[in-house]
């Protein structure tokens, strides 16, 4: 089975 | 003082009507390189980056950096009321809580000021990070769009294989599955038809198709979209916006549970 990953899991607050 | 002169205001109705199913508030930043957005989508799932450089406008002169809160869908009414072949000025003073935008129709004989609301957005800036990325493909942008529609009649996520046969969109749902192979295909009439593959190795990553479809919304502004894949990264799919610049989606895939 998938889960839908998080773009701030990949890419960072700056 | 702010004031952005686009001789192809078509571009920039095309720009909105590709962003705003996916975002629905935005802060739109001016500098000195160009009028540019980054934002997610309320779930975070999914982030546009839209640049539209300074040297695309006929005329562009920012006296310092401004940070605009639009809804989008609100400059979409703004912008609809704007003639396909229009000149679209954008106008904001220092400190003004409004933008206001100009049409001109072509031969000037009939000339519209529109004034919009801007809003507060509390926004985070994400730093992408450059990227080698294992997979790119450049193929025509009305292909990418009919296979994701099709696919999404079947099952809801895609699974886009590149190997060195290709590049595979797979999908399956309750009524059954499917499989879409695009091979390399340079031999075609105008370049904008071509299907190119840079591989530098076989990745396969799996994306709900939901937000690819919005992507497509995209379609109108260029011949060709690239997807660019590296295994543990989102997926990159980025259309020109004429010479001027980019509108880039990027999307978290799936991951094993």
């Amino acid at each position: 089975d998938t889960k839908q990953g998080n773009i701030l899991s990949f890419f960072k607050k700056v | 003082m702010l004031e952005l002169r686009l001789v192809q205001g078509s571009l920039l109705k095309k720009v909105l009507e590709a962003i705003k199913e996916l975002v629905t508030d935005a802060n739109f930043d001016c500098s000195a390189t160009g009028f540019s957005l980054q934002a997610m989508d309320s779930s975070h799932v999914a982030l546009v980056a839209l640049l539209l450089r300074s040297e695309g406008f006929e005329h562009y002169r920012c006296d310092r950096n401004l940070s605009m809160g639009m809804n989008l869908n609100n400059v979409s009414k703004m912008l609809r009321c704007a003639g396909n072949d229009d000149i679209i000025t954008l106008k904001a003073d220092d400190g003004s809580d409004t933008v206001t935008f100009m049409f001109e129709s072509p031969n000037q004989d009939k000339i519209a000021d529109f004034e919009m609301k801007l809003m507060d957005i509390d926004s985070e800036h994400l730093g992408i990070p450059e990227a080698e990325y294992h997979a790119i493909v450049k193929m025509p942008s009305a292909e990418f769009a009919r296979i994701c529609k099709d696919l999404s009649s079947i099952g809801d996520t895609v699974v886009i294989s590149v190997t060195k046969e290709g590049v595979k969109f797979s999908t399956r749902g309750d009524i059954g599955n499917a499989n879409i192979v695009c091979r390399q295909n340079t031999t075609v009439d105008k370049p904008e038809e071509a299907t190119i593959i840079e591989m530098q190795e076989p990745v396969s990553l799996t994306f709900a198709l939901r937000y690819m479809n919005s992507f497509t919304k995209a379609t109108p502004l260029s011949n060709t979209v690239t997807i660019s894949l590296s295994s543990e990264l989102p997926v990159v799919v980025e259309y020109k916006v004429a010479d001027m610049g980019y509108i880039r989606f990027y999307l978290a895939p799936k991951i094993e549970d």
